[in-house]
């Protein structure tokens, strides 16, 4: 563990806990795309799967498990208790067009052609496009609730540390895990104009509102 | 070769 991965970590599960109080105490899943949080419950789910064969950390063991509850219990909110709050006319990013590239990417390049490997190489690519619903819902309604501004800002700053986790780890283990790193840049990259909005304008007390 | 690396990251 070092201090990139760890603020990496807590950067996640920040963003984590701003949604989940930003459903609560609103009350509403008004611009959340509950497509998003399906891919991201996919991803835990697949890399996860090893929770309860491979023991690393308490730490990990919790993290792991906090991450999928809370992503199940965010899907609950959205197409359930909050359900009359859903906007899914604006949440239609076809997800279909991401899981079957992604699922045959996984296929033909991973690092053992092996069944744990190769789900674990589709949750790793999964997650680098698992947001894009979500930024796609944004363009479409035009704005986003600071809140949600908030929450983005803190998810995509997590796959941002891990890329400075993963050059520490280089040079202090010799550590390097080509998959990872090459779709973390991807998902990191996905966030770049987002980051922009968010540094001139949240930042700045404005709202983030895109030409529609 | 890091398939045979435990997946110690989240």
């Amino acid at each position: 563990m070092n201090i990139f991965r760890l603020c990496g970590d807590m950067s996640h599960l920040a963003a984590i806990i701003i949604l989940l109080l930003k459903m609560w105490k609103t009350r509403s899943v008004a611009g959340i795309s509950g497509k998003s949080q399906i891919l991201f419950a996919t991803v835990f789910t697949a890399r996860y799967l090893d929770l309860f064969t491979s023991f690393i950390s308490i730490y990990n063991t919790c993290m792991k498990v906090f991450f999928i509850g809370t992503v199940y219990f965010t899907i609950y909110l959205i197409y359930m208790k909050f359900k009359a709050t859903y906007d899914s006319n604006h949440d239609s990013f076809r997800v279909e067009f991401l899981i079957v590239p992604v699922g045959g990417l996984a296929f033909l390049v991973n690092h053992e052609f092996a069944p744990l490997e190769i789900i674990w190489t589709f949750s790793i690519y999964l997650e680098s496009v698992a947001i894009l619903p979500q930024l796609f819902m944004i363009s479409k309604t035009g704005e986003a609730e600071t809140i949600t501004s908030h929450y983005l800002f803190a998810l995509g700053s997590y796959r941002a540390l891990y890329l400075c986790n993963w050059i520490y780890r280089y040079y202090a283990e010799g550590f390097f895990d080509l998959i990872a790193v090459v779709a973390g840049v991807v998902q990191t990259i996905l966030y770049c104009d987002f980051f922009y909005l968010y540094i001139t304008k949240v930042m700045k007390g404005k709202k983030i509102s895109l030409p529609a | 070769e890091n398939a045979t690396l435990v997946k110690d990251e989240l």
